[in-house]
């Protein structure tokens, strides 16, 4: 574990405390992706796995059972909740899973490091995160109604992945026959769709004026 | 072999 893997997580998990604050604060999930946070339950489901099997440590453990619990209450609010789903954005958000679970799925089978359910599974988890962002932004571009906190919710996702890449930098350099060339390639194309988000993002911030993305 | 790499982040 080093500084930049900590702060990855750390990212990640703000990220999602920033979501559930703001949709069980102001009682709406409006411009918040029910697609996204489904491929993002699909991706936990599928990566931890080993939670059953393989022990890692307690941090690991307990961070896997946040993340999955998290992702689950917020699309039950988004699904279930008599107040909440009234305002997610179903007509905006069509966005098709398959686009990106079918590709995501076939190159799982083909480019893995070993071929058991364990493994193909956890690799399409990897691939499946990389794009699991899409409707989140395209749904961000259609509605054109970006409120701070969803705003937020998105940059730090980003950043928690731009960490990530550190994190990998780091290790690469100071632990002996690190390396993970499926992840890698996945992390980076995984914050290279961000970096269009990065650019209007710092640009309202500096502004000072509301978050808009063009069409 | 990256196996056991990888699979200790989250």
């Amino acid at each position: 574990m080093n500084l930049f893997r900590l702060l990855g997580d750390m990212t990640h998990l703000l990220s999602i405390i920033v979501l559930l604050l703001k949709i069980n604060a102001t009682r709406s999930c409006r411009g918040v992706s029910l697609k996204t946070q489904e491929l993002y339950a699909i991706v936990f489901v599928c990566r931890y796995l080993d939670l059953f099997t393989n022990f890692i440590s307690l941090y690991n453990t307990v961070m896997k059972v946040i993340f999955l619990g998290s992702t689950f209450t917020i699309i039950y609010w988004m699904r279930f909740h008599k107040v909440i789903r009234v305002t997610y954005d179903r007509d905006q958000d069509t966005f098709r899973y398959q686009f990106l679970i079918i590709p995501c799925l076939l190159l799982s089978l083909i480019l893995n490091s070993e071929f058991t359910v364990m493994e193909v599974l956890w690799t399409f988890s990897i691939y499946l995160e990389a794009v699991a962002i899409l409707p989140q932004l395209v749904l961000l571009q259609r509605t054109n109604n970006i409120d701070n906190l969803t705003g937020n919710y998105i940059f730090l996702l980003g950043s928690y992945r731009a960490l990530y890449i550190l994190n990998w930098i780091y290790r690469f350099l100071t632990e002996p026959n690190y390396r993970q060339y499926l992840v890698w390639i996945s992390g980076i194309v995984q914050t290279i769709v961000y970096i269009d988000f990065f650019y209007y993002y710092i640009r309202s911030w500096k502004n000072n004026e509301k978050l808009s993305l063009p069409a | 072999e990256d196996v056991d790499f990888g699979h200790d982040e989250l």
